[in-house]
């Protein structure tokens, strides 16, 4: 069973 | 004063088109260097980055920055009304809430122009750090596309591996299982049809095809695709705009639970 997670879980707010 | 101008309606048709899947809004960044937008969809799964340079554009205008918040649907249905082969340029104000589209056929007997409020949209700007990527896999877009239409069909994650061999995608479902094998070509005289992997390490990483489904969208902009994979990051699916720019999808990977 896969988890999508969120992109920003991978970049920061500038 | 800000106006851009391109001889061809159809690249900007194909701009549109290659982003309005993902996003119902974006706000377009004008400065000096050309046009930037940068949004992540609405489940913030992906993140969309486009770049249209200035100096690929026909006429480029900007005296101040400004930030142009559209809807991409009415944008569309302003988009329809030219022809493939108008010229179209796009002109703001300074500190305008319109942006106005002007259509021009090639002949310049027909004239139209459309002009579309602007949003203030609060928008989060994301840093996207410089990667070295461990595989970046180059083929052509229609191939791309190809297989993620034909493996989309049978279960919701594609997992990417690619080795020094090849790339290997993989879908498994109700129904069963699919597994497309793209080896890398020699291919020298055929460069726009071949398939070539740089790899520093194999990775081997889930995504939603769904998102890739929509990231395809661009393939009319570009005969490539490029593919960007390390462990544990996004994807970065990139479709080079000639002479113009580029757009990059990025994807967050589907982890195991």
């Amino acid at each position: 069973k896969h988890i999508q997670k969120s992109i920003r879980n991978y970049f920061k707010t500038k | 004063m800000f106006e851009a101008r391109l001889t061809s309606a159809a690249t900007l048709k194909k701009v549109l088109e290659a982003v309005k899947e993902l996003l119902n809004e974006a706000s377009f960044d004008c400065s000096d260097s050309g046009i930037q937008l940068q949004a992540m969809d609405n489940s913030h799964v992906s993140l969309v980055s486009l770049t249209l340079r200035s100096d690929g554009f026909d006429k480029y205008r900007c005296d101040r920055s400004l930030t142009m918040g559209m809807n991409l649907a009415s944008m569309s249905k302003i988009l329809k009304c030219a022809n493939n082969d108008d010229t179209v340029t796009i002109k703001a104000q300074d500190d305008a809430d319109t942006v106005t589209f002007v259509f021009e056929s090639k002949k310049q007997e027909k004239i139209s122009d459309y002009e579309m409020k602007l949003m203030n949209l609060d928008q989060e700007h994301l840093g996207i750090p410089e990667t070295d990527f461990s595989c970046v896999i180059r083929m052509p877009s229609v191939e791309f596309a190809r297989i993620v239409r034909d493996l989309a069909q049978f279960g919701e994650t594609v997992l990417i591996c690619c080795t020094k061999e090849g790339v290997k995608f993989s879908v498994s479902g109700d129904v069963g299982s699919a597994n497309v094998k793209l080896a890398q070509t020699n291919n020298f005289d055929k460069e726009e049809e071949s398939v070539s992997i740089e790899m520093q390490e194999p990775v081997s990483l889930s995504f939603a095809c769904q998102y890739l489904i929509s990231f395809t969208k661009a393939t009319p902009l570009s005969p490539r695709v490029q593919l960007s994979m390390s462990s544990n990051v996004p994807l970065v699916v990139e479709y080079e705009i000639a002479e113009l720019g580029y757009i990059r999808y990025y994807l967050a990977p589907k982890i195991e639970d």
